[in-house]
């Protein structure tokens, strides 16, 4: 795991954070609750806690869909490509390409597109951004800077949870374990870690 | 474009499925060697400033395989634990065209993302570790 410079990180008095979505995106219930599960990944290893809000211009976290040039000097770049890019504390602002043939359910390693890539997976590793991670050379880590399309990657691995809990420590509630579901992870070659 | 389930991707998105990535032109340069000079290495070079490892922007990059290129492609392999050989090899060049994250791997110049380790390391082994 890796920290931005400086090692940004959300304050002790803002661990409880809210997040909206752009407005002008429309977003279907559907697509928010993939974020809420993103969120949720991060919620449970740490004492952060995530809560949607309708004010967009008052949340923490801000989230919008954008395509080309979105006015923050990183346009995107149309289908694949860069998917996505969020902003290191306490910016709280996470863009995506809306470009992207974005996955919201079912198994997209079955997706007859090649395009296809699944939204959770990324928003789990922009939100990792958002809280002050930087990218991992652990492939198998939810930081790791790229994602194959029709793959889905959205358990936190060990190298993050070491990362985001030496920022904000440990949920008390945690239990050690966050792989609800192993098959939801990616093999992984399990190169030795120091 | 959002899909609530794979089952519903529309035909016309599977007829347009074969358009090309936008780095997919990188994959031209496969065997491409330090001191040769290619058509489009500017643009390779764009990437990996956008990336961060080629810390300065000039206007226009060259079409050379310079220093620069080669230095930054090391740094690439390093993060991405490939085979550090500075050369446009085929493991790197499939690395470089998957899609990512837009956020930079290398900020000011410096990269934390393989817990900082030299090249060294990787051709002299100097480095002590405890495993846990």
């Amino acid at each position: 795991f890796s920290f931005f410079p400086g090692t940004p990180r959300w304050p002790s008095n803002r661990q409880d954070l809210t997040y909206s979505f752009l407005p002008a995106n429309g977003l279907t219930d559907e697509v928010k609750a993939v974020f809420t599960s993103a969120f949720q990944k991060w919620s449970t290893v740490t004492p952060l806690t995530f809560t949607q809000v309708d004010s967009y211009s008052s949340a923490d976290i801000t989230i919008g869909f954008y395509t080309g040039d979105h006015g923050d000097g990183e346009p995107f770049d149309g289908v694949l490509g860069t998917l996505a890019h969020a902003f290191s504390p306490t910016s709280g602002r996470l863009h995506l390409d809306g470009d992207e043939n974005w996955v919201v359910s079912g198994d997209v390693t079955k997706a007859s597109v090649s395009t296809a890539v699944d939204l959770e997976s990324v928003a789990v590793h922009e939100i990792g951004h958002l809280l002050g991670l930087g990218h991992s050379s652990v492939e198998d880590a939810i930081m790791y800077p790229s994602i194959t399309s029709r793959t889905r990657k959205v358990e936190l691995a060990d190298d993050d949870i070491q990362g985001i809990q030496l920022l904000y420590g440990t949920n008390p509630n945690y239990n050690g374990s966050t792989t609800s579901n192993t098959q939801e992870r990616e093999s992984s070659g399990g190169d030795p870690r120091y | 474009r959002f899909f609530p389930n794979i089952t519903d991707i529309p035909p016309w998105i599977k007829n347009n499925a074969t358009s090309k990535a936008p780095w997919d032109a990188f994959n031209k340069f496969a065997g491409c060697r330090p001191g040769e000079k290619r058509e489009g290495l500017s643009q390779l070079k764009q990437y990996f400033n956008h990336f961060g490892y080629i810390p300065n922007s000039p206007s226009n990059f060259s079409e050379d395989f310079d220093d620069e290129l080669e230095k930054a492609l090391k740094s690439y392999q390093q993060n991405f634990k490939l085979n550090v050989t500075g050369q446009l090899d085929d493991q790197t060049l499939q690395q470089i065209v998957r899609p990512r994250c837009g956020n930079a791997d290398v900020i000011n110049g410096t990269s934390s993302m393989n817990s900082g380790r030299s090249s060294s390391f990787h051709t002299t082994g100097h480095l002590h570790t405890t495993a846990h």
